[in-house]
């Protein structure tokens, strides 16, 4: 099962 | 105030063709460091970030700093009117809702106006680190799309490896998987030819092969490509805007669960 990550969990809001 | 002036006027039309597949609606965003852009895919999976120096345009005048909401693909309607030798002007009044691009013809025989409507965008600035990266590799641009091009037709996501053999490209499908491996190669008559391999330490990442094809739409911009990769971060897929830039696609990683 292959999950495709999301860019909001490496880089953070400003 | 805002008034750029880029005598390159193709790179402008090029950056809009290389983006506007992955974004919809953004704010351009204009200060004195120069032009640029953020923003995430409708999927919040890729980002891509645009810059374009102040110091690459003939003239830059931003009096203040300002961002302007645009459609992406009414953008590309307006600039797939320039010429490709033309010089593409933008400005846009304080507090005004519209911006202008202004076409010149190269000898001056043909002057162009297109005005466009801006738009209110609510759009999440993020915050991107400067990171180490565990492999670097840089690699002819051309090689590269025509590599994710011919891996779609067999799979849906590419998994890229770098360790001390090269880099390899690989997918796997219905009809049966397929294997591209890039060694490095520093002999070639032209430096834009060559494929460049840093690696710290060996990496392997799964990504979404309708992204990288996306990104390669960036292609004509520049010769060669750089694939930044890091077990940790999403890949950044980075493509130079001549002297004056770039544009940087950032792609989060598949992972095994």
């Amino acid at each position: 099962w292959v999950l495709q990550k999301h860019i909001l969990s490496f880089f953070e809001l400003e | 105030m805002l008034e750029l002036r880029l005598v390159q006027g193709s790179l402008l039309k090029k950056v809009l063709e290389a983006i506007k597949e992955l974004v919809t609606d953004a704010n351009f965003d204009c200060s004195a460091t120069g032009f640029s852009l953020q923003a995430m895919d409708s999927s919040h999976v890729a980002l891509v970030a645009l810059l374009l120096r102040s110091e690459g345009f003939e003239h830059y005048r931003c009096d203040r700093n300002l961002s302007m909401g645009m459609n992406l693909n009414n953008v590309s309607k307006m600039l797939r009117c320039a010429g490709n030798d033309d010089i593409i002007t933008l400005k846009a009044d304080d507090g005004s809702d519209t911006v202008t691009f202004m076409f010149e013809s190269p000898n001056q025989d043909k002057i162009a106006d297109f005005e466009m409507k801006l738009m209110d965008i609510d759009s999440e600035h993020l915050g991107i680190p400067e990171a180490e990266y565990h492999a670097i590799v840089k690699m002819p641009s051309a090689e590269f799309a025509r590599i994710c091009k011919d891996l779609s037709s067999i799979g849906d996501t590419v998994v890229i490896s770098v360790t001390k053999e090269g880099v390899k490209f690989s997918t796997r499908g219905d009809i049966g998987n397929a294997n591209i491996v890039c060694r490095q190669n520093t002999t070639v008559d032209k430096p834009e030819e060559a494929t460049i391999i840093e690696m710290q330490e060996p990496v392997s990442l799964t990504f979404a092969l309708r992204y990288m094809n996306s990104f390669t739409k960036a292609t004509p911009l520049s010769n060669t490509v750089t694939i930044s990769l890091s077990s940790e971060l999403p890949v950044v897929v980075e493509y130079k805007v001549a002297d004056m830039g770039y544009i940087r696609f950032y792609l989060a990683p598949k992972i095994e669960d």
